[in-house]
């Protein structure tokens, strides 16, 4: 455990948990990816099957345990309990584009052949663009709320922290997760245009719109 | 090479 590792982990649960508030307390969840949720619910189930086989350490368990609860409590508030409010018309994102080309892809490229690392592999892979149904929406709208824009804020920079826990790491363990650090660059590169937009709108007060 | 057993990152 190193300071980025932590922060990464600390900025995660921020994210999540941003969002999880956002939509309790607005009684809303205008402007959010139903799609995206269950997408980060489904990397969540499919990366920690492992808290069945091994135990890491209790700080492990507790945030595998947190991160998996409030994402179904996020998916069951978007597509349950305000489901009024669900902007479906726009989350029109076609997953099983992102979904079967990334399930083939831990078929073949993974550190074993085994059930649960390929879907280790899946979730990994599947976490680096589960974003892009929530950015596609936004495109869409135009707009979104600062609120929301926090909540990505977050979750883009807990995998960019990653990227300097794994120099970190690389450094001072000689570790290195080839499938984890190549899909996490994509994954931070997702989020570049839009820590732009952040930096140079909402940190300056004003709400995120894009031109027309 | 990687260890693939155990994985401690979230």
């Amino acid at each position: 455990m190193n300071i980025f590792r932590l922060a990464g982990d600390l900025s995660h649960l921020a994210a999540i948990i941003i969002l999880l508030l956002k939509i309790w307390k607005t009684r809303s969840c205008a402007g959010i990816s139903g799609k995206s949720q269950i997408l980060f619910a489904l990397v969540f189930t499919t990366r920690y099957l492992d808290l069945l086989t091994s135990f890491i350490s209790l700080y492990n368990t507790f945030m595998k345990v947190v991160y998996i609860g409030c994402a179904y409590a996020t998916v069951y508030l978007i597509y349950m309990k305000f489901k009024a409010t669900y902007d479906g018309n726009h989350d029109t994102f076609r997953v099983e584009f992102l979904v079967v080309p990334v399930g083939g892809l831990a078929f073949l490229v993974n550190h074993d052949f085994s059930p649960l690392e390929i879907l280790w592999t899946f979730s990994i892979y599947l976490e680096s663009v589960a974003i892009l149904p929530q950015l596609f929406l936004i495109s869409k709208t135009g707009e979104a709320e600062t609120i929301t824009t926090h909540y990505l804020f977050c979750l883009g920079v807990y995998r960019a922290l990653y990227l300097f826990n794994w120099i970190w790491r690389f450094y001072f363990e000689g570790f290195f997760d080839m499938i984890a650090i190549v899909a996490g660059v994509v994954q931070t590169i997702l989020y570049c245009d839009f820590f732009y937009l952040y930096v140079t709108k909402v940190l300056k007060g004003k709400k995120l719109s894009l031109p027309a | 090479e990687t260890e693939t057993t155990e994985k401690d990152e979230l």
